[in-house]
């Protein structure tokens, strides 16, 4: 429920300073959180360059926020010790644009019961209730799983509940710390009157017969079919999993029915790029020829080219036979473009074919690596479960490997191991600043609704171990030997990461679990460039009026700042505040003429060498109008002298 | 798991904001809020 007041809003794009005194993880983590607002609402974030109001992220003590854009000038956001979490983030930033706690929302006693004296003594004025008067709802129902609901055991002076639900199967569901919820989503982007994202492109679950505007090209032999099911697999669509009857549809190219070399391909329609960099997700499904293969194609439309350039951009060959599998492929388009599916029938015997299912396309980085655990379900329930992913490589040549715990029976536990690997000899040890994000997959079809949990750690090559070896030092030197299930002989460094990842509870729910698969995305980057001190714009006088943002909108829609600047209003008069950096800035009405310190210097020296100038000439002037004059009075006295002289001989 | 294997961030427990608040001994705002007067 958001703080009422059109003054307390934000610009959609919020300027923002991440100071030094941030621990590299959090930075990272602070990116991460930003990524999920521009793909899921109208929110944006850019560094701060002088506008009149930003948030300044820092570690202070605690997680913490305001509510609102409170006109300050510099507002204050801490990211302290243990609040480097993606969600945690999600929640201080829902603050800042306005939003209070679900539970606080007026209606709360019609949905969740507090019991008092289970309250720790003091903390009862954290289960306040503010009314409609200074909170909406939004027109939005209470959320028990919204990001921005304290969980169960919130001030609890035992070990009992001190918030109950009223419908007791939401008890272990409020205080969800993984992603916004639908609810969370639909109040913001009503409260910000946002219609689209930067980064979302498009979604395709194929649940209607327009197939998402997908077109069959015509220049192949043979097309994609839209079904519910195929004889020989598969049963049912990935999006629904045959939960509901008469629904669930995929898109199908039957390779049984041509012969080899045959192609069919389908085409989304024509997409409009913003960022230049694109992740394309996706499921197959395999029941023909295990040699069957689908191409990726981009078809990027230009000037010169209006039919459009075909681009392979991946060949997916071996797809499993038999079930669902997930794959993404990174994409960079600059220019307005289609992404095309190609089947093709391979050699071999088939009685089935290809199928599509669950497409989405977004402006965001894919994950470097995809670990797919199947039988999921089996190992959950099985004691001693502990679950170690294949090898995998960093961008930078770092091996690692993932370590998943289902051994308790409340939590599961995700640790990072760094490996030995191909490349040791060459890299950089203790291993600097390789931040590592581990996302437990929410298999939803609509990439926005998703709800996935992720967390972050990175290698810190200063941090110790008890005997007073390097934690991230080379594996071979400080790791343990391990062995593959092929055999082979490595060496694993100590793992690093949480015991408390996800509940079993929460693991169960949504679509972490989906034919029996779960799947856990890896991403390992470099991120020692966010060691470098904060770029800090020189202040800008602060902003001190409230002013209601459609007041700033018409004040300002007729004035055009230049070069970046931001019109604000001032004493009901729109002003340019322009940027500036260390050494430069823009100053004049409208930021129209740019200045530096360079130039102040010689603005400067060529005052300094025409004053000197000036007074030279002036002094030499005086010199000799002073000496001529003397001359003159000395002559007149000879003349006179010389005169008498005559006079007296 | 042994802790000569792995090293847990979270020491056993899943800390929401409050609780890392809490601990802290900060007394915000229902929890973690900060109150500012607006136009300060």
């Amino acid at each position: 429920n958001s703080i009422i007041g059109d003054e307390y809003r934000w610009p959609h794009i919020i300027p923002y300073v991440l100071e030094d005194s941030l621990d590299l993880n959090a930075k990272g983590v602070i990116l991460n959180a930003f990524e999920r607002y521009r793909l899921k609402t109208c929110i944006d974030f850019k560094p701060w360059s002088g506008e009149a109001n930003y948030v300044s992220v820092f570690k202070g003590s605690g997680c913490w926020s305001s509510v609102g854009n409170m006109h300050v000038g510099k507002q204050e956001l801490s990211i302290g010790e243990n609040c480097d979490r993606i969600a945690t983030v999600q929640h201080e930033f829902l603050h800042a644009l306005g939003f209070w706690h679900e539970q606080s929302r007026s209606d709360r006693d019609d949905y969740v019961t507090i019991v008092w004296d289970r309250i720790l003594s003091g903390r009862e004025h954290n289960f306040n209730i503010y009314n409609d008067s200074v909170s909406d709802s939004l027109n939005v129902p209470y959320d028990y799983s919204s990001v921005m609901h304290y969980s169960k055991t919130a001030f609890q002076n035992g070990t009992e509940p001190t918030i109950v639900t009223r419908i007791s199967d939401f008890e272990d569901v409020i205080g969800q710390r993984m992603d916004f919820s639908d609810y969370d989503l639909m109040k913001l982007n009503r409260l910000y009157n946002c219609s689209s994202s930067l980064s979302f492109m498009d979604a395709c679950d194929f649940e209607l017969e327009n197939i998402c505007g997908m077109i069959q090209s015509s220049g192949d032999t043979a097309d994609w079919q839209w079904l519910s099911q195929v004889l020989a697999g598969p049963e049912n669509d990935h999006s629904n999993m045959g939960q509901c009857k008469e629904s669930g549809f995929f898109m199908y190219f039957n390779t049984s029915s041509v012969k080899e070399g045959v192609t069919a391909m389908l085409e989304s329609r024509i997409l409009y790029p913003k960022r230049g960099f694109q992740c394309l997700e996706f499921y197959l499904y395999n029941s023909g020829s295990e040699n069957d293969q689908v191409n990726i194609y981009t078809r990027v439309y230009t000037a010169s080219n209006p039919e459009g350039v075909l681009t392979l951009q991946r060949e997916i060959k071996e797809i499993p036979i038999g079930s669902w599998q997930l794959y993404y492929v990174t994409l960079q388009v600059t220019e307005k473009f289609r992404v095309a599916f190609e089947g093709v029938r391979g050699p071999g015997s088939s009685l089935g074919g290809l199928s599509i299912d669950d497409i989405n396309l977004s402006e965001t980085r894919c994950p470097h690596h995809i670990w797919r655990i199947q039988n999921f379900t089996q190992l959950l329930g099985s004691q001693n479960a502990e679950i170690r992913s294949p090898p995998y490589y960093s961008p930078k040549g770092y091996a690692y490997q993932i370590y998943l715990n289902l051994n308790s029976s409340t939590n599961v536990g995700i640790y990072f191991h760094l490996i030995s690997g191909a490349n040791d000899d060459q890299l950089q040890w203790p291993c600097p600043w390789q931040q590592a994000t581990m996302t437990l997959l929410d298999q939803n079809p609509d990439i926005r609704q998703r709800m996935s949990n992720q967390r972050s750690i990175t290698t810190d090559p200063t941090m110790t171990n008890d005997d007073g070896s390097y934690f991230w030092d080379r594996p071979s030197k400080v790791g343990s030997v391990a062995i593959f299930p092929n055999g082979t002989q490595f060496s694993r460094g100590r793992g690093y990461g949480t015991s408390a990842f996800i509940t079993h509870k929460r693991l169960i729910s949504r679509e972490f679990i989906k034919g029996d698969d779960v799947y856990i995305l890896l991403t390992v980057e470099d991120i020692s460039h966010l060691n470098s001190t904060a770029i800090i714009p020189d202040p800008v006088p602060t902003s001190t009026a409230i002013v209601p943002t459609s007041a700033a909108h018409n004040a300002c829609s007729e004035v055009e700042c230049q070069n970046g600047g931001v019109c604000t209003v001032h004493e009901d008069r729109a002003e340019c505040k322009c940027p500036a950096g260390e050494d430069w800035w823009y100053m004049g009405k409208r930021c129209e003429k740019r200045g530096s310190t360079q130039d102040t210097i010689v603005i400067a020296v060529a005052s300094t060498v025409t004053v000197f100038a000036v007074m030279l000439v002036i002094t030499l002037v005086s010199v000799y109008c002073t000496r001529r004059k003397y001359r003159k009075r000395a002559s007149s006295k000879r003349a006179a002298l010389s005169l008498e002289n005559q006079h007296a001989f | 798991v042994p802790e000569m294997f792995v090293k847990d961030i979270d020491e056993g427990t899943e800390r929401d904001i409050f609780d890392i608040n809490e601990a802290l001994g900060l007394d915000l705002f229902e929890g973690d809020i900060r109150l500012l007067m607006q136009g300060k």
